[in-house]
């Protein structure tokens, strides 16, 4: 028996916006640490890992280990059904082959419940192995956002490089180039608007924007992003989802051979 | 050349 209910329901909705472009069909994991999730793109290029830790729900029961195979389209198409004032109750009986929704409205004068068949997802669950990054770069999400979108109007790939004097996003195509440098910015009056710049080496990589930009649905996550980069790694983008977890995607970049 | 590398060349099936 399954019961996760997470009173700030429009977390799981923007979580599903966030990931569905990315990948079709994925394994739900249910455990006592969380509701979590990783999977990759149809091409192997990138990877999202979800975690909602059970702490974050205000109830949270799982008997056993569970692994719920669904069809991310469809989990959106039913969570878009929920307000986003609305407390969201995720339901699993013991071999059962659905997952209900429970959906309430915040003075629970509505209550909606809506049935998805699962489905059997054969999944490689990847090691993910611990990493001492060369850079990490903490910044505005709305302003990866916008970064990642203007450059894909120039080129297909962006080159990110770390210095200390700062990062610089890169791109060329056939209409020209472009460079868009961020520098090092603490002096703001909000916290979350800095861009801080850990660098112990240089880094430099290239990647596709056609995933950073999948990555970006995220943005409604959190009001900063992270990007950690090594050398010949994965990126990793990761939006903190407010003392719940995290959705971390990687990338693989692309390599001069 | 510039290839783009699969993530299966860094993380592994566990």
């Amino acid at each position: 028996m399954l019961e996760l209910r997470l009173v700030q329901g429009s977390l799981l909705k923007k979580v599903l916006e966030s990931i569905k472009e990315l990948v079709n069909d994925a394994n739900f994991d249910c455990s006592s640490t969380g509701f979590s999730l990783q999977a990759m793109d149809s091409s192997h290029v990138a990877l999202v890992a979800l975690l909602l830790r059970s702490e974050g729900f205000e109830h949270y029961r799982c008997d056993r280990n569970l692994s719920m195979g669904m069809n991310l389209n469809n989990m959106a198409k039913m969570l878009k059904c929920a307000g986003n004032d609305d407390i969201i109750t995720i339901k699993a009986d013991d071999g059962s082959d659905t997952v209900t929704f429970m959906f309430e409205s915040p003075t629970q004068d509505k209550i909606s419940d809506f049935e998805m068949k699962l489905m059997d997802i054969d999944s490689e669950h990847l090691g993910i192995p611990e990493a001492e990054y060369d850079a990490i770069v903490r910044m505005p999400s709305a302003e990866f956002a916008r970064i990642c979108k203007d450059l894909s109007s120039i080129g297909d790939t962006v080159v990110i490089s770390v210095t200390k004097e700062g990062v610089k996003f890169s791109t060329k195509g056939d209409i020209g180039a472009a460079n868009i440098v961020c520098r090092q910015n603490t002096t703001v009056d909000k916290p979350d608007d800095a861009t801080v710049i850990e660098m112990k080496e240089p880094v430099s990589l290239q990647f596709a924007l056609r995933y950073t930009n999948f990555f970006t649905k995220a943005t409604p996550l959190s009001s900063t992003v992270t990007i950690s980069l090594s050398n010949e790694l994965p990126v990793v983008v990761e939006y903190k989802i407010a003392e719940m977890g995290y959705v971390r995607f990687y990338l693989a970049p692309k390599i001069e051979e | 050349m510039i290839r783009q590398k699969s993530i299966l060349s860094f993380f592994h099936k566990t």
